[in-house]
């Protein structure tokens, strides 16, 4: 992981934004899935977990720890994307509303 | 380098020479493997020009080749734009407003789409000063062998998630949005990362600013190169409060830590796309959108950082369905 010479600062942002899913949408006009990003409705409690040792919590309908979208993704999916991307794991925080991964390099 | 998911959104911010783009296929196909996420609404790629264009990578050796890799996936509906001076610190931004796999692409509800009201700011700081510079290496006594920006640390006696504590508290950085919750880390023999979630705010926020957010912090301290960037998405109030500062202050706040000699700031507001927002809504977004872009505005004045630095530019673009502030500022001498 180290970097020999001049390391690079600045950085490449990519910044994706989907759709919801067809699942997501509402049955009848007028009602909202709710699912968006900067909605509130996943009020899990903020918590931290270092290293490695984040399990998949699937998705529980109903339940209050439910994740949703690209949350539910586990953790060792998201890395084997980012060793294409040359980037490790460090450590992991999970928001009310987002999952922050910070990365070496 | 950081990654941040959210049930529809991902960002990927990655420093170094780091094959960003080329995880954008795999991301495609992870969100619809696992989640049923057919349809990419809005996709941006940007960056700061390079201090050292040559040692790229793959489609980042070059400007056009990344806008022709993102082209590659999204066709040649999408923008590339270069903001800023091109002999300086010039700023290059793509962006593709799509939905891919249009066929079975479901309408977006009206107020799905106010949820995805955006604001983003970064601040792209360089040149910092030595006494900016310096909280940001490892004790001596801690180091281990090796040149460059930062290596995970293994020889180190002080760990990485400590020392990146250390730096947090000792700089303020915890304290940027109290009752954040922090993860930072402090390389070997230098360099800093950290993230940050924000709440969607107790009963002391104000509720003109409902919603939580990110902010991501990255620093490479050695002279010759130094360089530290602050995003941030968490929406602010227009006067400073307990719990959030206001925009003036909290661009002040970050320059005040990092000491850079020469910064960038850029402001993104999300407006109603032209093409997606029916009218009843379209007018509650562009009246947020509109008093963010013209708070942004007023914010990159010429006397934002006080005397010690000057305003070099300060440009508006205005996008379909992004609006845009960007300004650079130098310090004096």
């Amino acid at each position: 992981l180290s970097s020999p010479g001049p390391f690079e600062g600045p950085e490449k942002l990519l910044e994706v934004w989907f759709a919801p899913s067809p699942e997501e949408l509402p049955l009848s006009q007028g009602h909202d899935a709710g699912n968006g990003a900067g909605s509130s409705s996943s009020a899990t409690a903020a918590t931290t977990v270092n290293g490695s040792g984040r399990s998949y919590r699937g998705p529980t309908p109903g339940g209050q720890g439910e994740l949703k979208g690209l949350r539910r993704v586990p953790r060792e999916v998201w890395e084997e994307m980012l060793d294409i991307v040359k980037c490790k794991v460090l450590s992991v925080v999970e928001g009310e509303e987002i999952d922050a991964y910070l990365l070496s390099e | 380098s950081s990654l941040f998911v959210a049930p529809h959104l991902l960002i990927l911010k990655t420093c170094g020479t780091t094959l960003n783009l080329l995880g954008l296929h795999r991301i495609i196909e992870i969100a619809r493997e696992y989640c049923g996420l057919t349809n990419i609404w809005r996709c941006f790629y940007s960056r700061k020009s390079f201090f050292f264009p040559d040692r790229q990578q793959g489609p980042h050796k070059d400007w056009r080749d990344e806008v022709k890799f993102l082209d590659g996936i999204f066709g040649t509906a999408g923008s590339a734009y270069t903001v800023g001076p091109m002999n300086r610190d010039h700023w290059l931004l793509s962006f593709n407003l799509s939905l891919l796999h249009v066929p079975s692409s479901p309408t977006i509800s009206s107020k799905t789409r106010l949820r995805y009201h955006d604001t983003t700011l970064e601040i792209l700081m360089s040149h910092l000063s030595p006494a900016g510079r310096a909280p940001f290496f490892l004790p001596e006594e801690s180091s281990g062998s090796g040149v460059g920006g930062g290596s995970v640390a293994s020889s180190s006696s002080v760990g990485g998630h400590e020392l990146g504590r250390r730096i947090s508290s000792e700089l303020g950085i915890d304290g940027i949005f109290p009752g954040a919750k922090l993860d930072s880390f402090g390389f070997d023999p230098c360099g800093y990362s950290a993230n940050a979630v924000v709440g969607t705010g107790g009963p002391s926020t104000s509720p003109e600013v409902p919603g939580g957010g990110y902010f991501t912090i990255h620093v490479t301290p050695e002279e010759g190169w130094s360089y530290a960037s602050f995003e941030c998405n968490v929406p602010l109030p227009n006067k400073s409060t307990d719990d959030r500062p206001d925009l003036s202050s909290l661009i002040q706040n970050v320059v005040s830590i990092f000491q850079p000699n020469r910064l960038s700031i850029t402001l993104f507001v999300s407006t109603p796309s032209s093409a997606s927002v029916p009218n009843g809504d379209a007018s509650t977004v562009l009246t947020a959108a509109s008093e963010a872009e013209n708070q942004a505005w007023r914010s990159f004045g010429a006397d934002l950082l006080g005397a010690d630095f000057v305003r070099k530019d300060r440009i508006g673009y205005e996008f379909d369905g992004y609006d845009l502030v960007f300004a650079c500022f130098e310090k004096r001498g």
